[in-house]
């Protein structure tokens, strides 16, 4: 600290990737530290499940149409079942 | 489209609805328009009716709020998530509450009213969220959508009569009896003297009047027509058909739109279809049909395009040589381009705009200039 713009542009859209997933896709609390973990499966996995229904290219990373996407409004149900 | 998980569904078809609170962005009557206007939309196509409670708990509770609003699920100020709504079932199942952060206005310079209620009360009905990204149910909002000419997706009403089926045929299935209700039609009017029509066929000793997503049914026994969407009657088929004519023989009906047509007998689309129009022996010149009228005696099929018509020989299955030919030339009094034919009482009645021309086709002569909705007794 203090990051720089892009580290902290990065770590911002990481959180906003981890609320997401966590609100819409379920992703586990456990594994909520996924920001240091980023290429941990679970968190690959739940990325490449929320594409996949997003009808986005599934890559498993935070690119920019997934991060435009999950910016949008949406609806607030979740994604995935409960 | 998806449902939730276990499928929870309405046991029965007349649910009843209340606006608890109203959000300061909108006058009240426009909150109330857009959830009539939502709830029709799931209506039209399914066997479902809605009315209106003003007091105490009704199926579907519709609230504004902000933040945390009593239910675990806190809404996050303005923007991300704009409403949510619960699965059918007591309590507060089948609720529907909207974020009072966002702007709620009832055209797309904010959040449209409309659309998000229209995807929330598809929760309280039962659909869970679609991967189809053109579905009403797809969970990102899209401003873009043109309002004036909304239409759920095949995926949403697959999703919603997997569950509670298609309406009735038997009746205009009128969703939410309101002063709003004419906007079923969306501006449709079957008495506005300036109503034109896509196509028309007659079908089984019936006329179906076929404009944008809709048709009007009229039997010549009945004096009020029916008025459908396509999609409850044909769910694959289009709106906004180019043409339509009966086989009679066949007890089929085609219908055209663009370079492609679909037969249909009955409620059934036919297998195989849809086909290009250029089996039919059309050139590749030609891209849609404007019009088209089978002549069950002659068995020939006529074809109007632009200012020309082709014949189609029923039997052969072939266009005939010498055609096309222009339509002033054959059927003089038809002078401008063709929306719309069909015969009844041995008449050929031509349809341009809002105009309808009876031709007699014995005396090769128009005998009567009427206003197109003339046969809906308005």
């Amino acid at each position: 600290y203090p990051l720089d713009r892009a580290a902290k542009d990065e770590a911002d859209n990481m959180e906003l990737l981890e609320r997401y997933l966590e609100n819409f896709y379920n992703l586990k609390k456990d594994v909520k530290q996924f920001v240091r973990r980023k290429n941990s499966s679970p968190v690959v996995n739940k990325i490449q499940e929320m594409q996949k229904f997003l009808g986005l290219e599934v890559t498993g990373k935070l690119d920019s149409n997934t991060l435009e996407v999950i910016q949008k409004p949406r609806c607030g149900v979740p994604d995935a079942g409960q | 489209f998806s449902t939730f998980p276990g499928t929870p569904k309405w046991t029965k078809t007349h649910l009843t609805y209340r606006i608890v609170n109203y959000t300061l962005d909108l006058p009240r009557d426009v909150v109330d328009s857009a959830i009539e206007k939502a709830l029709r939309v799931w209506a039209e196509v399914t066997p479902l009716t809605f009315s209106r409670l003003q007091e105490g708990e009704a199926d579907i509770m519709i609230s504004f709020a902000v933040r945390e609003h009593g239910d675990f699920y806190p809404f996050d100020g303005p923007g991300a998530v704009l409403a949510h709504a619960y699965p059918p079932g007591p309590g507060i199942n089948g609720d529907a509450h909207f974020d009072d952060d966002e702007q709620w206005t009832d055209d797309t310079t904010g959040t449209n009213l409309f659309l998000v209620a229209a995807h929330e009360l598809g929760h309280s009905l039962g659909l869970f969220h679609s991967a189809n990204t053109e579905a009403l149910m797809y969970p990102v909002y899209k401003s873009a959508t043109n309002l004036a000419r909304f239409r759920l997706s095949q995926d949403d009403v697959d999703g919603i009569q997997s569950l509670y089926g298609p309406p009735p045929p038997s009746s205009a299935n009128p969703a939410v009896p309101t002063k709003s209700a004419p906007q079923e039609s969306g501006t449709l009017d079957k008495c506005d003297a300036a109503l034109s029509f896509d196509a028309i066929s007659t079908l089984r000793g019936e006329i179906l009047f076929f404009k944008d997503r809709h048709f009007w049914r009229k039997s010549l026994r009945i004096l009020e027509p029916g008025f459908y969407s396509i999609s409850s009657f044909w769910p694959s088929l289009p709106s906004g058909i180019d043409a339509a004519y009966e086989v009679i023989s066949k007890d089929t009906v085609f219908i055209f739109k663009g370079h492609e047509f679909w037969a249909i007998r009955g409620h059934e689309v036919q297998g195989g279809y849809p086909r290009s129009i250029h089996t039919l022996g059309f050139p590749a010149t030609v891209r849609k049909i404007d019009a088209a009228i089978s002549d069950k005696d002659k068995k020939k099929t006529y074809f109007f395009v632009e200012d020309k018509y082709w014949r189609f020989d029923e039997k052969r299955r072939s266009m005939e040589p010498g055609f096309p030919r222009k339509i002033a030339e054959d059927f003089p009094g038809v002078d401008s381009k063709v929306d719309a034919v069909f015969e009844a009482f041995g008449f050929y009645y031509f349809f341009s705009g809002s105009s309808q021309f009876e031709f007699d086709p014995n005396a090769k002569k128009v005998t009567h200039v009427l206003k197109s909705n003339s046969w809906f007794l308005c």
